[in-house]
């Protein structure tokens, strides 16, 4: 069962932590703030009052059993490079920290940050990926070409089935699912039928997506 | 040749506007600070200083040209609300609002935003997904019960094809696509060799991709 250390819990730092108790995974929230602390034990059971700048309290808490320690104080980069390079002393498994900018980003990962992330420019870019895709549903990018995304079942595929759309020779696409009320076949069968309203999972080119949000 | 208005440039705001001008969409950015109008101008092209909550602005913008708007002036509430609220009177197409907490963004969404954004909350969401699928890759969940995620080759198929593989039979997924030394192959044909670190991107039922990042 992995365990995860969430240091700082402002919004970036509990959606992580509540993310991950709700999945099933053993948290550990630290804050310095004793309400924070108090108020969020009811929502992922352990959280500690703690200085996560204290060399003594990281000590203590055994940093090598964690799968991942997340940093995340963004708007103090004292902090968080003290906390970043004392979790990677102490042998971290995977450190993913927060920043406020790149140059805060870069900062953290010349210390010892596996990953970082920007919250308002990482979501910035998700969000524009999906204003272009017309839908706004998730776009993945699966390489600099091919894209995953939801598009609603444009009119003439209504009624046909997997087989007789043969997608992949007429769009170049790859079904990978169909969401009709609520209910999602995913892998669909040959025989399953697209009806008004499907929502439909594709896999393939951004050019062919493109062309298959705007077909009648 | 959709385009877009982006009011605020913030970190969020130029980081949607941005996207969406490299992906050769019009974009338009709106920010009161002529530091920040100058600025941008240079990487987004089309940009105007001026007060985002100002109906006389907003009505001289033609705001039903645009297939979307973006209200990206978090920090403010009266700045965000007003400016909702006149583009929702305006007729604008679509309105994508980012807020600073559930409850600025209930009242967003009240207000007529069809999209309301919450950058800490939604990025920590996928980062707490990302960390527990292991692999530190995008997890896409599909539905409750299936999705799609990034995993190293396990080594017992270094060499082996596609074909060979029969993924979807052996291990209820399948392969969307194979990454080898930064090369991607997306919808691999059966003859595709999987390589000693290639990035084999999956769909499949959770349980099954579990198992998948375990195998040796
Ligand atoms: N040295 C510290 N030790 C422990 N907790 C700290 C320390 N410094 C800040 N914190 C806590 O970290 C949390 C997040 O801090 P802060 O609000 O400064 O970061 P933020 O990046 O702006 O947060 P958010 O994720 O909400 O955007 C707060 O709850 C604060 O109490
Ligand atoms: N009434 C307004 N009219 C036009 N621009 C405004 C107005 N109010 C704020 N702005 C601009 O919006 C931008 C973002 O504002 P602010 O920093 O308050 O929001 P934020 O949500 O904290 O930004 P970020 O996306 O960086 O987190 C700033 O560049 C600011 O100049």
């Amino acid at each position: 069962m992995k365990s995860f250390i969430v240091l700082g819990l402002g919004r970036f730092g509990i959606s992580v932590a509540q993310t991950l108790y709700d999945m099933g995974y053993e948290v550990l929230g630290v804050d310095a703030d004793e309400k924070i602390v108090n108020e969020y034990s009811r929502h992922i059971v352990h959280t500690v009052q703690a200085d996560i700048t204290s060399e003594e309290f990281l000590k203590s808490m055994d940093i090598k059993r964690f799968a991942a320690a997340v940093v995340s104080v963004g708007s103090n980069i004292q902090v968080s490079i003290m906390a970043t390079v004392l979790l990677k002393e102490l042998g971290a498994k995977f450190i993913l920290a927060k920043a406020q900018d790149d140059f805060q980003g870069k900062i953290l990962q010349k210390l010892g940050a596996d990953k970082v992330i920007l919250p308002e420019k990482d979501i910035g870019i998700k969000v524009g990926h999906n204003l272009a895709a017309e839908s706004f549903f998730d776009l993945v990018e699966i390489s600099p070409e091919y894209s995953i995304t939801s598009i609603e079942s444009p009119p003439s595929w209504y009624g046909k089935n997997i087989g007789q759309l043969a997608a992949r020779t007429k769009y170049g696409v790859n079904i990978l699912a169909v969401k009709c009320q609520q209910k999602t076949n995913v892998m669909p069968g040959a025989g399953t039928v697209i009806e008004k309203g499907s929502i439909i999972t594709v896999l393939g080119k951004n050019d062919d997506l493109e062309k298959l949000s705007t077909l009648e």
